[in-house]
């Protein structure tokens, strides 16, 4: 069942990106959906409305765009 | 699969191209 660690929610992704940088790809293995029970499509969707509200600072780090948070 | 994550990137790149 999924936990409060890996169910999909803007605390949980404001957490991970105050930690370190990460791409889109490494967001979304931080929620595979076989851990959340989202679908694939779902995931998208939330992630992107998650991102928008969050609206992290970007840096390119070895030619991929990261995004991070300051506390 | 890393096929279905690499898809998965693409379209929250695209959801958020309209955005950054």
């Amino acid at each position: 069942t999924p936990s409060s660690q890996t169910a999909l929610c803007l605390d949980a992704v404001r957490r991970y990106l105050i930690r370190k940088p990460m791409t889109t790809k490494d967001l979304l293995k931080k929620f595979q959906t076989k851990r959340t029970g989202l679908s694939s499509e779902q995931t998208v969707n939330v992630l992107a409305q998650i991102l928008k509200r969050l609206n992290p600072e970007r840096k390119n780090i070895s030619d991929k765009m990261h995004f991070y948070l300051t506390e | 699969s890393s096929s279905e994550a690499d898809e998965m990137a693409a379209a929250l790149e695209a959801e958020l191209n309209d955005f950054m």
